[in-house]
């Protein structure tokens, strides 16, 4: 394994969103997945429609919450296609789910993997390069206050409520980090990233890891 | 921020006392995470907890050995 990677080196990482005051934290993390997955393929990097998961995903709650191995299943099972951001926009609202016709673009997953790497962060590293981007759940109480730096206190694991997108990680230094994507806008911590050190399971960032296939 | 009934501006004090003790928890090396005032500190945490933490659990098995193997194969 590297010492450092990072899929956005690789232009397959899609720029950091606002979920703005929807709580649809778990539709994010998992659409930024599949548009890697689907970069990672060979394919254009395209941003896909987070509104449309968040709309349509009968088995989670909308803008009131939701699970990211909830709506993997919902997308595993129906085979929906993603259409793209630009053709079913972001309303920061639930709303009734729109339906397209088969003939239009879109991306469907053929397959997803979730499991609990606590105490296993090495194999996470290794999924993380195999596999693409993870989408993680984390304890992000603490996240209110954060500019940036890495996190490695204050933060507690199995009290996930939130849902973001590893990217990458670093361990070159002398205290290794993940490399988190958040959607709460680029101003937020490191242009819109936070650094949670690895090994520890900090925040809960290993206890429900999804990666996903297309 | 503020012209309600105050709650933003004793959010915004809460948020500054929360900060001051982040911080000083941190060990004061120059890589460890840095806490202070951004586009969240007029919420309170309640309320932020409401509004943007809305991920809800869900039990997936663990990773094993098993696992491992079987993907080795």
């Amino acid at each position: 394994l590297p010492t450092k990677f990072d899929w956005r080196d690789k232009n397959v990482v899609t720029q950091v969103r606002n979920q703005q005051t929807c709580g649809g934290c778990w539709a994010f993390s998992i659409v930024g997945g599949i548009e890697s997955a689907y970069a990672i393929k060979g394919n254009n990097l395209e941003e896909l429609s987070v509104q449309q998961v968040i709309d349509c995903s009968y088995n989670n709650y909308g803008c009131h919450g939701g699970s990211t191995v909830g709506a993997l299943s919902w997308l595993n099972q129906t085979q929906v296609k993603l259409v793209k951001d630009s053709e079913y926009t972001f309303k920061a609202q639930t709303g009734l789910c729109h339906y397209f016709q088969p003939s239009d673009f879109g991306v469907s997953i053929t397959d997803y993997a979730a499991y609990d790497f606590s105490g296993q962060e090495d194999e996470m590293l290794k999924k993380l390069v195999n596999c693409g981007p993870l989408a993680v759940t984390v304890d992000a109480v603490s996240w209110q206050d954060y500019l940036g730096g890495i996190i490695q206190y204050h933060c507690s694991s199995g009290k996930a409520n939130h849902a973001v997108l590893i990217t990458g990680f670093d361990r070159t230094g002398s205290i290794p980090y993940w490399i988190v994507r958040n959607s709460w806008g680029h101003t937020w911590g490191i242009d819109g990233y936070a650094h949670i050190k690895i090994g520890s399971n900090v925040c809960g960032i290993a206890d429900t890891v999804s990666s996903v296939f297309v | 921020w503020g012209g309600g009934d105050g709650r933003e501006e004793a959010a915004l004090r809460e948020s500054i006392k929360r900060i001051r003790r982040l911080n000083s928890l941190s060990s004061g090396d120059n890589m460890t995470a840095f806490y202070g005032i951004n586009q969240f500190s007029h919420l309170f945490p309640e309320d932020f907890k409401a509004i943007y933490l809305r991920s809800t659990p869900y039990r997936v098995p663990r990773y094993t050995e098993v696992l491992k193997r079987k993907e080795t194969l």
